[in-house]
């Protein structure tokens, strides 16, 4: 089904936390 | 700060109450946009000017064929056991009467089994389906399979009980479906509170006569297009959050609430980013699906046009349920995916709507979260939603600017802030 291939984060679930958080 | 801003641009600042004035010059001045109708086309050609005057990118009509259904005069008399004219709505796709209309005796059933259990009865009559209304995807399948079911039976018509939460004497229309193999018959929706008494009358050993006349007519299909406007991305341009409503409505009341909401709180997205000077990693991308009504043709066709590109599409969102006051965005996707959205909903504290909730979904969007690319759409006020649809009720008076102020700004921020972040959404 899916063809998403580049799947796998680079970053922890922490740093992507505190990306979003600088929107805020 | 940049949720705050847009919040602030949207609620509080200078384009409080845009999408709502711009739907409302829109909807006065075209009506109802009924697929394969000139007002549709008409409506396209004006939200390709003005999204082009508003300064977004890449504004493009892409051309699809959709169907064309005309509703024609149609109406309905109960003959016994006393005269009471109906108030009756045709449904899309259905056949007409001939010209003298059919007058037959009614069989009342309340549900699919009933209707089985009682076949014998129902041949050479009008089946009126009295179904309890549960919730829109149950209730709704006696509107589109209504008409094969009676006519599988030998039925020479059948009228449906209104799909919807509330009833002011205000019958809803929508689209049904014929089954090869199965005679067609007309078929219409007719209010509540006239299903409800025609089920008090047998009940009480009444026999009732109605005459139902309808001039419905198919035509072939005719061009449309999807309408497409952008904020290109500045860093991964090829990436894409797709964010959109649909234009085409029922030819009755304005097509404000299904789905002018969802179509402008869309464009508001873009807009409020672009009057923010921002400009996301990936591209944003706004459409402005055509014929969703008839079963999400527009959007099926721009789905196999660009399915080729289905991994570097992040996000798809869709309002189509309403913008009065969201209680949260519903998502579908990984868990992964589903906590990184819970934090961008985290977002939206400064006015408090913060929810996340399953089954994010819609007509036109459904291709694509079948095919693995997640999906968010807006939880509105579901019952006030479905007193309306599908009505001559759908006009601007339902809308609210205040709540599509709010409702505008969750589509923003969401939409924004998936297109800016460093990664797309994970689909495992």
């Amino acid at each position: 089904k899916s063809i998403y291939r580049n799947d796998i984060s680079q970053r922890t679930f922490q740093e992507i936390k505190e990306e979003i958080a600088h929107y805020g | 700060d940049v949720a705050k801003a847009i919040i602030n641009l949207a609620v509080y600042g200078k384009a409080q109450n845009r999408s709502y004035e711009r739907l409302a010059l829109l909807v006065d001045t075209v009506g109802p946009r009924l697929s394969g109708t000139k007002s549709l086309e008409k409506a396209i050609q004006i939200m390709y000017q003005s999204l082009k005057q508003d300064g977004l990118e890449n504004v493009h009509l892409e051309p699809v064929k959709i169907p064309h259904w005309e509703r024609g005069e149609e109406s309905a008399v109960m003959l016994e056991p006393r005269m009471h004219k109906m108030a009756i709505l045709g449904l899309g796709s259905s056949i007409g009467t001939p010209p003298e209309g059919i007058t037959a005796e009614v069989l009342v059933v309340t549900s699919f089994d009933e209707l089985q259990r009682r076949a014998p009865e129902a041949r050479g009559k009008i089946v009126v389906y009295n179904q309890p209304y549960t919730n829109y995807s149950q209730t709704v399948q006696y509107r589109v399979q209504g008409a094969v079911e009676a006519a599988k039976v030998g039925a020479l018509a059948s009228l449906i009980r209104s799909v919807a939460s509330f009833s002011i004497y205000s019958p809803h229309t929508g689209v049904q479906e014929y089954q090869d193999g199965v005679p067609k018959i007309p078929t219409a929706c007719i209010t509540v509170e006239d299903a409800e008494m025609m089920s008090r009358m047998v009940s009480r050993g009444s026999r009732i006569v109605i005459q139902l006349k309808m001039g419905a007519k198919n035509y072939p299909d005719v061009d449309s297009f999807n309408t497409v406007a952008e904020i290109i991305g500045g860093k991964y341009p090829e990436q894409v959050v797709l964010v959109s409503g649909h234009l085409d409505s029922w030819d009755v009341g304005q097509g404000a609430m299904d789905d002018g909401g969802g179509a402008f709180i869309s464009w508001e997205a873009l807009s409020l980013i672009k009057d923010l000077g921002l400009r996301p990693k990936r591209t944003l991308r706004l459409v402005l699906w055509t014929a969703e009504e008839q079963g999400g043709i527009g959007a099926f066709q721009y789905y196999q046009l660009h399915k080729a590109n289905i991994s570097k599409y992040s996000l798809v969102m869709e309002s189509d349920s309403g913008t009065f006051l969201p209680s949260g965005l519903q998502f579908t996707g990984s868990e992964k995916a589903r906590a990184i959205i819970k934090e961008v909903m985290n977002l939206l504290q400064p006015i408090n709507i913060t929810q996340v909730f399953s089954d994010g979904e819609g007509t036109d969007i459904n291709f694509w979260i079948q095919a693995g690319v997640p999906g968010a759409s807006l939880l509105d006020d579901l019952y006030k939603y479905f007193s309306f649809h599908h009505s001559r009720g759908d006009t601007i008076t339902v809308m609210d600017p205040k709540q599509m102020n709010v409702a505008a700004a969750v589509w923003a921020v969401v939409s924004y802030v998936i297109a800016d972040m460093e990664e797309m959404l994970p689909r495992s």
